[in-house]
């Protein structure tokens, strides 16, 4: 049968919120080992995302606040959607990870290409 | 038959050298719209590498030098490898991309779990 989404996503994934800073989103994602960082209103609703990419883009233009670096127009995949979906949809954006949410935007994880490669890893 | 290494990674990828700047590698990621830079000796043999996360770290601990964010102890595969390999070693490491080599260490191309999730794309 199917693997879905919500088999293989990160569940609480880490987020920041639109007033956090730069180096404070570079600083979670070096605690937490990770290169994406959906940004999240009060009720964690999804806002945007911003990653280590975005990161990579201040230092290069010299930009100072996250509002400037970060992505409003999110690209977002249910739980019951399938891993094929998500794949394709990433594939079709040159996007690494698709917040997971509800109906209601609101996030409940994240799905990376490191996660779908890891099938790979498995398939033999 | 199997699927390999060189049917997928990226040839002549761009690459840095350990000369470069923190803010000439966070350029070159942005006009190539990559995460993850070889770093090449004069005769493109692999020194290390940076990335993204990299360039993020260096703006949370306040690094200034490539030679300070560049991971030297380079994990990296072979283009007759097969894929599973490739995808293996990359979750043992997580890490999300791993330079191609020859036997004398001379970048050929690059694998990320991306070109490994788009192979999940097409599988339906
Ligand atoms: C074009 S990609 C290329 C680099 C790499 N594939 C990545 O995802 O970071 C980089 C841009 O994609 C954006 N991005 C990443 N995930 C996204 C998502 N789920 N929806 C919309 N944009 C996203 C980032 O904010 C960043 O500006
Ligand atoms: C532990 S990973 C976590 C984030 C993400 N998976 C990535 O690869 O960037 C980040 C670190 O892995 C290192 N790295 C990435 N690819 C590597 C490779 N092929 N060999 C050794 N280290 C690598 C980077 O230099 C960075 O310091």
């Amino acid at each position: 049968s199917e693997t879905l989404v919500v088999d293989v996503m990160t569940i609480n994934p880490a987020t920041v919120t639109e007033n956090s800073s730069i180096e404070e989103a570079a600083e979670l994602m070096l605690d937490e080992k990770v290169t994406h960082l959906p940004v999240v209103s009060e009720d964690d609703k999804i806002l945007g995302i911003v990653t280590a990419w975005d990161i990579s883009k201040a230092v290069a233009l010299k930009y100072n606040k996250l509002d400037e670096i970060m992505t409003r127009d999110v690209i977002t995949t249910l739980p019951q959607d399938s891993i094929e979906s998500a794949a394709r949809k990433m594939r079709k954006h040159n996007i690494s990870s698709l917040p997971v949410v509800n109906d209601q935007g609101r996030v409940l994880g994240l799905i990376t290409t490191d996660h779908l490669s890891t099938l790979i890893a498995k398939d033999k």
